[in-house]
């Protein structure tokens, strides 16, 4: 555990407690694409499986449980509580091409061929894409609330501090994963556009509105 | 090096 992983993990935890409060308040899942929570309750399940049979430390159980319980209750209340609040016409990216291009890739390119070892690697080339039904949920009604925005912007930053982790990692204990590495700088990049729309528009009290 | 059985991150 260095600094860099820690605050990653505050940031990522952030991003889902801030999405939780935001339909939980306003009664609502307006603006929030069910397909991205979808595919992280996916990425979830898929690489916690190992809840079961790794254990790392109290912190790392802890926080699958709650990562996994979390993804669950957000499903529940997008698609069963306030599913009528869902806009379901909005949410229209082709997410089943990105879960047949990660299993194919996990498939290809691994650490090991078993099953846990490929649902691991899975997982992590799903995470990867998984924002982009949300952030073409964005594009098409060209607008976002802030509190969605600042959920974007911790959920996105989590995976950018995991770089600086794993570059510490790197030189610190000589630890490289090349498939998280390599993923995570993908993942991070998906937020640059918008990256670049909550530092310039939202961080000086303005709405988060694409340009025409 | 791969690390196989030993991902202790999130």
């Amino acid at each position: 555990m260095n600094v860099f992983r820690l605050i990653g993990d505050m940031s990522h935890l952030a991003a889902i407690i801030i999405l939780l409060i935001k339909i939980w308040r306003s009664r609502s899942c307006s603006g929030i694409s069910g397909k991205s929570q979808l595919l992280f309750t996916a990425v979830f399940t898929c690489r916690y499986l190992d809840l079961f049979t790794n254990f790392v430390s109290i912190y790392n159980t802890t926080m699958k449980i709650f990562f996994l319980a979390s993804s669950y209750a957000t499903i529940y209340l997008i698609f069963m509580k306030f599913k009528a609040t869902y806009n379901r016409n909005h949410d229209t990216f082709r997410f089943e091409l990105l879960i047949v291009v990660s299993v194919i890739l996990a498939l290809l390119i691994n650490h090991e061929f078993s099953a846990t070892e490929i649902l691991w690697t899975f997982s992590i080339y799903l995470e990867a894409v998984a924002i982009l039904p949300q952030l073409f949920m964005i594009t098409k009604t060209g607008e976002a609330e802030s509190i969605t925005s600042h959920y974007l912007f911790a959920l996105g930053s989590y995976r950018g501090l995991y770089i600086l982790n794993w570059i510490y990692r790197y030189y610190v204990e000589g630890h490289l994963d090349w498939i998280a590495v390599l993923s995570g700088i993908v993942q991070t990049g998906l937020y640059c556009d918008f990256f670049y729309l909550y530092i310039t528009r939202v961080m000086k009290g303005k709405n988060l509105t694409l340009p025409a | 090096r791969g690390n196989k059985n030993s991902h202790d991150e999130l």
